[in-house]
């Protein structure tokens, strides 16, 4: 047990180091254990620092800021032991619109690293143009729901028909 | 292990089947609020084994059945199930020879929730572990809920370590 | 003591039913006091359904609905004795566009209805594009936030700016 | 009672003076992640009285001190102050025959935090009564901070009752 979570964390530190700075352009980041000598029982501390700024506690980040670190050590985990599924609610709601590709850009790389599958639920237009097929969930009968298959054009269309309902 | 396909009956606002295909890369999944959106992420969650209703946003576990609307009666059965090939050979012996497995569970109001894999009876803990062997299963921190992005963050380090044991 | 805190649940409650149906565009909503007969240690309980919807328990409602739902307590708080300021951290994150707009919406009717100045933080473009005025923050020198003030073209080429330089 | 600025000098990211002219109406605040929008909304509440470091996001109310950059020395000092205009005279009586109201919180690192009202030595006591009585301060129900407009919902129904005490 203890030689296989050293290994883990080892490899998981490694590519969350790198996953951290191409997601924030820069900075740095590592993981630690600590709290007790035996790595069965020890905490998982983060250390990270976003470019040009001092090494904080984490709480100090900011919303945007802490998705990405935290996502950072979910892709991390996946480089090292890939999960077959992926599913990720609505984790772009606190990024603003660079943040969001660099979002994308990872998700693409993973996509070429593993075989992980990605159920991905959005309301930003940026991601769902990144996807490589969308479904509409729709509640044609109030409070029963449809899913539906659509064509990024239509997505755009349900965006928009969305918004004019109610005008 | 690739997952292949969910469907759903029954569950929360999915009232009448329905049938989403997972396939590679990346599935997106949008519409309007309320629609249903995170209710279809849960059902995945929910048929890898989920014990705890607080995590599915309900005061009881039946609260995954369909509760009813204006014009529908509600529901007393939801069952939702998962198809997966099963290429890496990971399922437990008895099944390892199959190429696809369907696990599906199934609950009845006030009387709880049956899983069977293949249409044989299984345990709740045959299916935890089938998932556990392919690293992933309910609690698995690749499935990232609604608003929960960054509670890895301000989680307390020991709960975080967690995170490695589905590395290793 | 009491009898204020009646007075007050009463005019809340009244306001709260309101501003529910037009955030929701219909459905129905209340509040009620529970758990002891002595209101200054009673429980405040909200029941909540949306258009078509059954009377569920609030954890059901999805995110945008809880955001929504929440937005008409405080704002029914406000109708009925309003506070010099408000301040809402990116509570637009979780809405759809059409949600958005209502919200908007009524924060137009608040500002006729009351004199609450409102401090809102958003990365939503209709959002931004319905305040009265914008303020910048930006980090030109890496880890100093600075101020500049905004207006609504340039917050667009702000938003572009963003995008371009990190590709 | 309007609020009509705020001024930042040291605090969190907002190393330079800063001022915030409030305005009636709709004042939006926009900028990329991690630019120091919130950090500015926090000083509002942090002048109102806030007294508990966590919900500053720091270990401790020294956090609240800008701690330096890779290119700027940390500082030892910071100070917010908000301007009030007192049209309604809803101030504590010592104060009240002044139309404008100046209070200001400053704080040293290692030797805690002093308020002042009109350049008057004053206690928090006092700073969060003024606030308390114009229905806001620091724990106000109107002052959302990022990430927490769901916690109304997900509260325990007594800790609910409290914003209608705002109300009252
Ligand atoms: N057992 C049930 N029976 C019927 N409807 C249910 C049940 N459980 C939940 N719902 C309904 O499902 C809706 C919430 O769905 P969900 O949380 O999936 O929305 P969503 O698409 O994720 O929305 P958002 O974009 O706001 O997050 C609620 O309105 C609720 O009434
Ligand atoms: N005492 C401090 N000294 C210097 N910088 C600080 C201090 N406290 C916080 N910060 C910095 O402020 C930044 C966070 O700012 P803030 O939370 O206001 O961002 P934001 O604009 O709200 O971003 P988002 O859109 O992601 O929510 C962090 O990067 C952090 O390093
Ligand atoms: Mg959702
Ligand atoms: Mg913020």
């Amino acid at each position: 047990g203890r030689a296989r979570i050293l290994k883990a964390f080892d490899d998981v530190n490694e590519h969350f180091k790198k996953l951290f700075t191409t997601l924030f352009g820069g900075g740095e980041a590592y993981l630690a254990l600590t709290e007790s000598d035996d790595p069965l029982d020890a905490g998982l501390e983060i250390m990270a620092s976003p470019p040009g700024k001092k090494m904080q506690n984490l709480g100090l980040l900011s919303g945007g800021e802490q998705a990405l670190t935290a996502l950072s050590l979910i892709f991390a985990v996946f480089m090292t032991n890939p999960s077959p599924i992926c599913v990720l609610d609505e984790v772009d709601a606190p990024l603003d619109d660079a943040n969001v590709t660099r979002f994308c850009d990872l998700l693409d790389e993973m996509c070429k690293n593993t075989s992980t599958r990605f159920l991905i639920v959005t309301h930003n237009a940026v991601t769902m143009s990144r996807m490589n097929r969308l479904f509409g969930v729709t509640m044609a009968e109030r409070g029963v729901s449809q899913l539906v298959s659509v064509d990024l054009d239509s997505a755009e269309r349900m965006r928009a028909r969305d918004h004019n309902r109610d005008h | 292990m690739d997952f292949t396909r969910l469907r759903l009956s029954g569950f929360k606002s999915f009232v009448d089947p329905t049938e989403l295909i997972i396939e590679k890369g990346l599935t997106g999944v949008v519409g309007p609020n309320g629609c249903g959106k995170s209710n279809l992420l849960e059902a995945l969650r929910w048929v890898m084994g989920e014990n705890s209703a607080k995590s599915m946003r309900g005061a009881g576990m039946d609260d995954v059945i369909f509760a009813g609307t204006a014009s529908r009666p509600a529901r007393n059965l939801a069952e939702v199930s998962l198809n997966i090939f099963n290429n890496d050979r990971s399922a437990p012996a008895i099944f390892n020879d199959e190429q696809q497995l369907e696990i599906s569970r199934r609950i009845e109001r006030e009387s709880g929730s049956a899983y069977r894999l293949n249409a044989k009876d299984v345990r709740a803990k045959d299916v935890q572990l089938l998932f556990a062997d392919a690293s992933t299963g309910a609690h698995s921190p690749s499935l990232v809920s609604q608003g929960r992005i960054g509670s890895l963050i301000n989680a307390k380090p020991k709960d975080r370590r967690k995170i490695l044991e589905e590395a290793a």
